[in-house]
């Protein structure tokens, strides 16, 4: 469960990465 | 940048992320009696959830029109433009990542139709021995083979969309800076033909191959 929610959490920096760079 | 280098990474994650969740909450669930219900109609709403935003993630730049193109960057002293960024607008990158909403909220509806609850009986006949009955409690081939099948037969009528509504034109909307060409909509319905079929394809496969497997098991 704690590794699916770190995934999730890698997804969403992945992809708002562009937008807080 | 890194952060556009990142950014293609956001769909596989998310999809294998949301998948360990959703398969975690649907073993809990059927851990005891009382909580199945309950975990079943959270993963019910989540996964109709999951769709919706898939959906309203595709049609982003339908939903929410922006110009392409690069934003100009200004430099702060001299007021003059410096450079170019190659930036990537919130409407044409949430399609990126609607696959992995889409599968997985399609795989969930899947197994919630799929594999019916096993503590049902158990609430008005008490526990049964009843090697069949159990087995049936566990997942039912036949409404998995179904919902894959929908799955995609919904897929081939997405991509065939266009041929099937022929005479839907594209229509231009200006925005600010630029005119932004819309697809019709039998374009645009055709990218869900993809996710239909691979989460149609998944299900399929998982209540065909259990077939071979109780097959092989049983003989």
């Amino acid at each position: 469960m704690a590794f699916g929610a770190v995934l999730v959490v890698a997804a969403v920096f992945c992809f708002a990465a562009q937008y807080l760079a | 940048s890194w952060a556009l280098a990142l950014y293609p990474l956001a769909t596989p994650l998310l999809t294998a992320g949301l998948s360990l969740l959703i398969f975690v909450m649907f073993m809990i669930s059927r851990l005891s009696a009382e909580r199945e219900n309950r975990i079943r109609t959270c993963l019910g709403v989540f996964g109709a959830g999951l769709l919706i935003c898939g959906v309203v993630a595709q049609f982003g730049r339908q939903i929410f029109p922006t110009p392409m193109g690069p934003v100009l960057v200004v430099d702060a002293e001299t007021g003059m433009p410096s450079s170019y960024v190659l930036s990537l607008p919130l409407s044409l990158a949430l399609p990126e990542i609607a696959p992995a909403l889409l599968w997985v909220g399609l795989v969930v509806i899947a197994a919630l139709v799929s594999v019916p609850r096993v503590w049902r009986f158990t609430e008005t006949e008490g526990v049964t021995d009843d090697v069949d009955l159990v087995a049936h409690q566990a997942f039912s081939r036949a409404r998995s083979i179904k919902a894959g099948a929908l799955f995609a037969a919904l897929a081939i009528a997405a991509g065939l969309a266009p041929q099937i509504f022929p005479s839907v034109a594209a229509r231009s909307v200006a925005g600010e800076g630029g005119i932004t060409m819309l697809q019709p909509w039998t374009e645009t319905v055709t990218v869900l033909a993809p996710c239909l079929l691979a989460a149609g394809l998944t299900v399929l496969a998982v209540g065909v191959l259990s077939t071979t497997v109780r097959a092989a098991l049983a003989g």
